[in-house]
C-alpha cells in the first residue's frame, strides 16, 4: 500500500 | 536503505561537488545556471523543513543539512564572490514558467493538504525541472565544459537509480510513493532530452581547468 507521506527518502 | 538508494545519493552529493570544486579551483562560475542553483537552493529548503518535524536517521539528517547547506554556498558563490564571472547573459531561462506550474500542481495533486506536504510536493515537482535553466544555458553559449558532462551525468544518474530503488521497495516492501516516482520518470525523461538537445554541442577546455 502506499504509504502517505512518509518522506524516509532525501 | 537500500544500495541503490545509497549508491543513487552518492552520485548527488559528486554531483555537487563537482560544481562547488570547479567553481573554487577556477574562481569562476561562467558555464553554470544560477537560475537552476536558485531553483535546487529551493527545492531543498521547501523539502527539508521536516528537519524540524520529522527524524528519520542521521545519516537523513546530515545529508539534507549538507543539500541545504552546499546549495546556499553555490548561489552565494555565483551572485556575490565571483559574481563578474557569472554569465547573466546566457541565462536567460524564465524561471516563473517552471515555478508557477509547479506551484499550482503541488496544490492540486498532493497526499495531503497541509502547508509542510504541499511543499514536499512542490519540491519534488520543481525538482523535476529545475536543471532546465542549465541545460539551454549550455545550449545557448554553444560550448560545454567537462565538468558540467560529469554535473549532468551524475545527476541525471542519481533520480533514474532512484526509480530502481523505487521499484525494488515497491517489491521488498510494498512502498511506493506515486508522486516520487511520477517526478522521478519527469526528471530522468528531461535529463535524457537534454542529452539530445546538447548533442553537437562543443566540448570546450577553459583554461584555468587543466590542474592535477
Amino acid at each position: 500500500a502506499q504509504d502517505e507521506n512518509l518522506h524516509d527518502e532525501l | 536503505m537500500n544500495i541503490f538508494r545509497f549508491a543513487a545519493d552518492l552520485l548527488h552529493v559528486f554531483a555537487i561537488a563537482t560544481l562547488l570544486l570547479k567553481i573554487w579551483n577556477t574562481r569562476s562560475c561562467a558555464g553554470i545556471s544560477g537560475k537552476s542553483q536558485i531553483l535546487f537552493g529551493l527545492v531543498y529548503v521547501t523539502r527539508y523543513l521536516d528537519l524540524f518535524t520529522t527524524y528519520v536517521s542521521l545519516y537523513n539528517s546530515v545529508m539534507k543539512v549538507f543539500f541545504v547547506v552546499t546549495s546556499a554556498v553555490a548561489i552565494f558563490l555565483i551572485y556575490v564572490q565571483y559574481k563578474k564571472t557569472y554569465e547573466h547573459d546566457l541565462d536567460l531561462f524564465r524561471i516563473e514558467l517552471l515555478l508557477l506550474p509547479c506551484a499550482m500542481l503541488s496544490l492540486v495533486i498532493n497526499h495531503e493538504d497541509i502547508v509542510l506536504e504541499v511543499l514536499w510536493t512542490f519540491s519534488t515537482y520543481l525538482e523535476s525541472v529545475a536543471i532546465i535553466p542549465q541545460l539551454f544555458m549550455v545550449k545557448k553559449s554553444g560550448g560545454i565544459e567537462k565538468f558540467m558532462i560529469r554535473y549532468l551525468i551524475a545527476f541525471g544518474s542519481y533520480r533514474a537509480i532512484y526509480l530502481i530503488n523505487w521499484a525494488y521497495r515497491y517489491i521488498m516492501e510494498s512502498h511506493y510513493d506515486l508522486i516520487a516516482i511520477f517526478a522521478g520518470i519527469l526528471q530522468t525523461i528531461i535529463y535524457i532530452l537534454g542529452f539530445f538537445l546538447l548533442r553537437g554541442v562543443k566540448v570546450v577546455v577553459s583554461d584555468k581547468e587543466e590542474e592535477p
